[in-house]
């Protein structure tokens, strides 16, 4: 089975993690 | 009675001299951390007006409602709570935010990344650590994936990233793969950093200089 996706580019991803969230206030 | 207006502790004052030592220090302009400062007053007002953002306050920012346990929310805030007072100060939130600016050195992005992934402080980013942090990024979007496919992904990144086999991926492995594969530091730009002044354009109200 082909994995296209390494941990960290997911765990990236996450919303805990994208602080352009913080800009939409 | 008389002593009620004591009650509410008094926001920590920000003067302008703050403002200019602030932007001398950091990529940003006066104008630009005049704009986060307004940013700042929304974010550390959400729960309690003190002007310090509590984890509930990041928490809220972060994911629009309150969220409870999250591993990535307590991680976050960790690293922006230099002090580790429990609280974020307006300094610690612009000394953070620096990081992410566009046109901070990538060794700054790569070093923030590392502390935020490296969950338990050891100095080295686990096996069992990357293992639980996909675990929390699948389930805060409720994605299922068989166990196999997850113990796939991380196989193939400890393939990649740990160089020396030792099941643990040390600051040096984690530079070299953070630079071979940019994508795993693309959270750690936020373009909205260069046009901070446009985003928060009430700072112009309470400027104390035109940039």
């Amino acid at each position: 089975q082909p994995v296209a996706m390494n941990a960290f580019e997911l765990i990236s991803m996450s919303k805990g993690l994208n602080l352009g969230n913080l800009f939409d206030v | 009675g008389c002593f009620d207006r004591h009650r509410q502790p008094p926001r920590p004052s920000f003067t302008h001299d703050d403002v200019v030592r602030l932007a001398a220090t950091s990529p940003f302009s006066v104008n630009e951390v005049e704009a986060l400062r307004e940013l700042f007053n929304k974010l550390s007002s959400s729960v309690l007006d003190d002007g310090l953002i509590h984890k509930e306050e990041l928490s809220l920012a972060l994911f629009k409602t309150p969220a409870g346990e999250n591993l990535f929310l307590d991680r976050v805030f960790d690293v922006f709570d230099e002090k580790k007072n429990g609280v974020i100060e307006f300094d610690e939130f612009v000394h953070a935010l620096s990081v992410f600016h566009p046109y901070a050195p990538l060794e700054a992005k790569i070093d923030f990344a590392f502390s935020l992934y490296d969950l338990r402080q050891t100095g080295y980013i686990e096996r069992e650590e990357v293992r639980q942090m996909v675990v929390a990024t699948l389930s805060e979007s409720g994605i299922q994936m068989p166990d196999e496919t997850l113990e796939a992904i991380v196989d193939k990144t400890f393939e990649d990233a740990d160089a020396d086999k030792d099941e643990k991926i040390s600051k040096d492995e984690w530079k070299a793969y953070a630079i071979r594969y940019p994508a795993v530091l693309k959270n750690m730009t936020l373009p909205y950093l260069k046009d901070i002044t446009t985003v928060f354009p009430s700072f112009i109200f309470n400027t104390g200089v035109e940039d």
